[in-house]
């Protein structure tokens, strides 16, 4: 599993580095046509229709894009992996980067290359980046070491990627999930480089994700409203809330499933709580679009109709003697 | 497609995200086809219907009449497939998921 996972990340690290294709021009993108690391998704995406396969013997890639953070007063690429999900079984993961051609190491590297002597050299030990990875801390102070990488950028001025699977697990592995990195510890901070939102260095994580078989998962993941908000009150206003909202994943409340009622009919007037309303407002962003048939007919009253009420009302003699049938 | 045989088939039906207001993370795709299954399960059911066992055996007893309420078996799906999903998580990263059985191939009574 873990080799294929990072064989394909590598190949789509390698993808990363060329120019942008369709994928950067997709409308599917719109405003994030600009994002490198959207366009680097889509290209998975269009890759894993096209032929039909999964991410490596996987079903889910995360990207997690670095923000800019001072990190005891040092400029850090910070991560925040906190949306990986317990049941993803981490495949592999890669971190790209962009090196930038005006470091010095790149300057070391041009003028060597401009000495005829140098022509067949092999990079200069100053070429070489240190990655330094560490968990983040309370008040943004240093946390725990997790790794320490050197990779040796091949081309000046491209996109570059790096296996870091090892240290993902281990971040996961002890909940250590907001990482920041330097790219360069030896150079002084002199300001944060041109052009940096484009070239912000991301992380790739591929996934299997366990929990995806199981009913309802699509809901988990892309229902973004929950059909039954907890009696405990707004989560919102809790100190420790998140906005992260993983749905419940019954669809009913258990009591509809073990005592055989229907679960759309209130059968007691006195029911501490009105499931009619509770649709109506967890399915807020579902409007009912009339039928193309109904959007040809201008009669008022079947404006009237609908827009009255979506639902039919029977009043409770006709609802018992349903019930009764 | 009220002109469609009353049996067991496979009926299409093409999902738009925006319906069912999704659209807003969900980067592609836009839509899909997700089809839906529907049609009587008679006695006696043809092959092509593809009955188990177990919904032939409900669909003698039902259409014998020996135990009440045996409904006849239900019109579902069979073989289904897989949908790769690009969307926004809840903290703006691109996530790419292969959900399984998002899309009905076949229909069966079962």
């Amino acid at each position: 599993c873990h080799s294929s996972a990072a064989r394909e990340a590598a190949a789509a690290a390698a993808d990363s580095s060329e120019p942008l294709g369709g994928a950067s021009r997709s409308p599917a993108l719109g405003a994030l046509g600009q994002d490198k690391v959207a366009v680097h998704m889509l290209k998975l995406y269009e890759k894993y229709n096209r032929e039909g396969s999964r991410p490596g013997d996987g079903n889910t890639v995360r990207s997690f894009k670095a923000r800019l953070e001072m990190v005891a007063q040092k400029p850090q690429y910070c991560f925040n992996l906190t949306s990986m999900q317990e049941s993803e079984l981490i495949l592999a993961a890669t971190f790209h980067f962009y090196a930038d051609k005006r470091h010095r190491h790149w300057e070391t590297l041009s003028k060597c290359s401009k000495n005829s002597s140098c022509r067949l050299f092999h990079p200069p030990q100053d070429s070489r980046l240190s990655l330094l990875f560490h968990s983040i801390g309370q008040n943004f102070a240093y946390g725990a070491v997790k790794g320490n990488i050197t990779v040796f950028p091949h081309r000046r001025g491209a996109w570059q990627a790096k296996d870091i699977s090892h240290l993902i697990k281990k971040s996961k592995r002890e909940g250590e999930l907001i990482l920041c990195t330097e790219l360069d510890s030896r150079e002084k901070y002199q300001g944060f480089p041109e052009h940096v939102s484009y070239h912000l260095p991301y992380i790739l994580v591929y996934a299997n994700d366990l929990a995806i078989s199981e009913p309802n998962s699509v809901a988990v993941t892309l229902q973004r409203y929950d059909p039954f908000p907890s009696a405990d009150g707004d989560r919102r206003l809790l100190p420790n809330a998140s906005m992260d909202t993983r749905v419940r994943r019954d669809i009913y409340p258990s009591s509809s499933i073990q005592n055989n009622e229907l679960p759309e009919v209130e059968y007691n007037g006195d029911s501490k709580y009105n499931k009619h309303n509770f649709w109506e407002s967890a399915y807020k962003s579902l409007k009912p679009k009339a039928s193309r048939k109904d959007q040809r007919r201008k009669g008022p009253e079947n404006g009237e109709m609908l827009t009255k009420s979506q639902v039919l009302n029977f009043d409770e003699k006709t609802m018992k003697k349903a019930r009764r049938k | 497609q009220w002109n469609e045989p009353r049996i067991c088939s496979r009926r299409y039906m093409k999902v738009d995200f925006a319906d069912i207001g999704w659209n807003e993370w969900i980067i592609s795709p836009k839509s899909f086809d997700a089809y839906y299954c529907a049609g009587t399960c008679e006695f006696p059911m043809p092959k092509i219907v593809r009955p188990s066992n177990h919904a032939t055996i409900q669909s003698i007893v039902k259409a014998v009449g020996i135990i009440p309420g045996v409904p006849e078996p239900c019109c579902v799906p069979d073989k289904m497939n897989s949908l790769s999903v690009l969307f926004l998580d809840e903290n703006k990263n691109v996530v790419l998921k292969v959900y399984p059985n998002m899309s009905i191939e076949t229909c069966a009574c079962r």
